[in-house]
């Protein structure tokens, strides 16, 4: 895992999962800025 | 021809799983078929991994063994052929069975549209593995969405394409694994992501409301919509998360749609392009009850054309639930409105109220050019829907 999803998972221990705290801020930023280049790959793959 | 190197990290997993399972969803995992040992045999060194870690966690989960593997040669220059795809998911079944999986479910072998080389890996998978499997899988598009045009998503003519190739795959199936379940594990508009301001809008919905029709007609009872969230353009929630039109659409349908299915005919001249399906209304909507009929409708016509349903259902009283495109892009919108009314999610986590219009008991059910959407028969007492 990546330091901000650990510490994510780090904030959910003994939580009920589905009664889980807002993603932080700083996981949110990280899949804003990862998210165009996945999609590229992703489209990449669905055309293969 | 190469891939990266990629990892699932244990807390991708427990992330996907959580997603899942709050969500309401069920999960089903698809492993790698593509790590092979040097004489061809499937490498499951890696998925049993992810096994003991799934199992340490108390996950249910199901699985599924490679993806549309007709293409590996030509995705990854690996030539496996049915006979050694059945043989690796008897050795997956194996490892489930001596994990904290034995009782979960298998799926296979996901292949694509059902054409020469395909049918051929399909049978020969089937009689090596076919026993192994509690469904087999399948995927369809319709079309290249490269070249798709909105001629192509409003063609009776290429919804009919979606017949043959099912009946391809209950030939095969029935032949070698008589009974054995079929099922849509991947399937959408156009392939490689959709078609550009066409998989995304109104229009798509007519091959989505068609595709699920026929799947229940031929019984397919279980359909993999690519793509909830995603790449390219046939996704069910955008970038923000909002709802496009086949959203709505699939939420009308579950909300109105029981699984069991009655056969529907149209009278009248060119009934392809006046689409009918007929199902059991689903007995936990509140409104309704056992007994209850949902007709759905979609009218290619580029008039508006009106049904009389035959006696004694004439004189029941319908509800309608009619869905026409939103907006100055017409059937390339973005926005549908039901009854009039524009679907809009109310908060980030509240769905609008889904609103049906009571027709007056032995009116007829109007179906505008180029739209869609269902009729509700109340009090219809039909016994094979009790």
């Amino acid at each position: 895992p990546t330091s901000e999803e650990r510490s994510y998972w780090k904030s959910q221990v003994n939580h009920d999962i589905c009664r889980s705290e807002p993603v932080s801020a700083a996981v949110l930023r990280k899949l804003q800025v990862e998210w165009p280049f996945q999609e590229l790959l992703l489209l990449r793959e669905q055309y293969q | 021809k190469e891939f990266k190197n990629s990892t699932y990290s244990r807390s991708s997993v427990d992330m996907l799983y959580s997603f899942a399972k709050c969500s309401g969803l069920d999960l089903i995992f698809g492993l790698n078929a593509l790590l092979r040992t040097p004489d061809l045999r499937w490498n499951s060194s890696n998925a049993q991994l992810l096994l003991d870690y799934c199992s340490s966690k108390g996950y249910n989960i199901s699985w599924e063994l490679g993806n549309e593997p007709n293409s590996f040669w030509k995705k990854a220059h690996i030539l496996i052929d049915g006979l050694q795809l059945g043989e690796d998911f008897v050795e997956l079944h194996k490892l489930l069975q001596r994990s904290a999986f034995q009782n979960a479910k298998l799926y296979g072998p996901d292949i694509g549209q059902p054409r020469g080389k395909t049918v051929k890996l399909l049978r020969s998978f089937l009689k090596a593995g076919g026993e192994v499997i509690d469904s087999l899988t399948w995927h369809h598009y319709y079309l290249n969405g490269r070249i798709a045009t909105k001629e192509d998503f409003l063609s009776s003519d290429v919804l009919d394409t979606f017949i043959l190739s099912v009946q391809k795959i209950l030939k095969v199936t029935k032949e070698i694994t008589p009974g054995k379940k079929v099922w849509l594990g991947e399937t959408s508009s156009a392939y490689g992501g959709g078609a550009p301001l066409l998989s995304n809008t109104f229009a798509a919905g007519f091959m989505w409301l068609d595709k699920l029709g026929l799947s229940a007609q031929m019984g397919i009872e279980v359909v993999m919509r690519q793509v909830f969230f995603g790449a390219g353009n046939y996704h069910l929630v955008d970038e923000n998360f909002e709802p496009l039109p086949d959203y709505w659409l699939s939420l009308l349908f579950k909300k109105l749609v029981g699984p069991r299915v009655l056969l529907s005919r149209v009278k009248g001249p060119d009934r392809s392009k006046l689409r009918v399906y007929l199902h059991c209304t689903n007995v936990y909507h509140p409104r309704y009850q056992e007994g209850d009929l949902t007709l759905y409708v979609l009218n290619l016509h580029n008039v508006t054309k009106h049904l009389k349903v035959p006696p004694p259902l004439f004189r029941k009283p319908v509800d309608t639930y009619l869905l026409k495109p939103s907006g100055p892009d017409g059937l390339l919108s973005k926005s549908v409105q039901l009854n009039g009314q524009i679907l809009k999610m109310v908060d980030e986590q509240t769905l609008p109220a889904l609103t049906e219009k009571p027709l007056p008991a032995g009116s007829a059910l109007s179906l505008p050019a180029f739209s869609y959407g269902f009729f509700v028969i109340r009090n219809a007492k039909i016994a094979a829907c009790i």
